[in-house]
């Protein structure tokens, strides 16, 4: 599974 | 924050920009694709909702505020302010056929089965085909302003930036998000044709129109 996103990314 | 995330981010402001002041200086819509922008203005409105629940810097806040503000204000000149000068005969690309596919698959495939996760994951995947009925307009009418022209490449440019930015991550940080990468692998081989065009007309000084 791919590394749950921090949102920091717009 | 690296320098590709960086300058992905402004190429992406530069591009909203370039278009609201393109409207705004003409007072005309002319060869602009409302329902790409409606799409757009649903893409930051699901993926900002986090705005509200988990503040990460003032940087990242203030950019949201202005992407959001700026698309609203950009529907709202095509449909509202601008209304007669608005191509609706040649923006004919189907809506739905984007929204109800892209909508399934973020039911489908995503990160975690959450109302936020799963509107993050269809303006993930939304964002990717929003610019089809842009480019099909072009492809209609075989011409575009070189203004646009400059709009469209300073956003395609930004999707391509960030997938330098995501190599980079995965490479300092460990860090990778599949679905964000798919999509974007997607969004920027739409533009593909389109920066071919640009670089060999545009670039040039020619205007871009398509042969009939």
């Amino acid at each position: 599974c791919a590394t749950k996103q921090k949102k920091d990314e717009l | 924050m690296n320098v590709f995330r960086l300058t992905g981010d402004l190429s992406h402001l530069v591009a909203i920009i370039l278009l609201l002041l393109k409207i705004w200086k003409t007072r005309s819509c002319a060869g602009i694709s409302g329902k790409s922008q409606v799409m757009f203005a649903l893409v930051f409105t699901t993926r900002y909702l986090d705005l509200f629940t988990n503040f990460i810097s003032p940087y990242n806040s203030v950019m949201k505020v202005i992407y959001l503000g700026c698309s609203y204000a950009t529907v709202y000149m095509i449909y509202m302010k601008f209304k007669a000068s608005y191509d609706g005969n040649h923006d004919t690309f189907r809506a739905e056929f984007l929204i109800i596919p892209v909508g399934g698959l973020a039911f489908l495939v995503n990160h975690e089965f959450t109302p936020l996760e799963i509107l993050w994951t269809f303006s993930i995947y939304l964002e990717s085909v929003a610019i089809l009925p842009q480019l099909f307009m072009i492809t209609k009418t075989g011409e575009a302003e070189t203004i646009t022209t400059h709009y469209l490449f300073a956003l395609g440019l930004y999707r391509a930036l960030y997938l330098i930015n995501w190599i980079w991550r995965y490479y300092f940080e460990g860090f990778f998000d599949l679905i964000a990468i798919v999509a974007g692998c997607v969004q920027t081989i739409l533009y593909c044709d389109f920066f071919y065009l640009y670089i060999t007309k545009v670039l040039h000084g020619k205007k871009l129109s398509l042969p009939a």
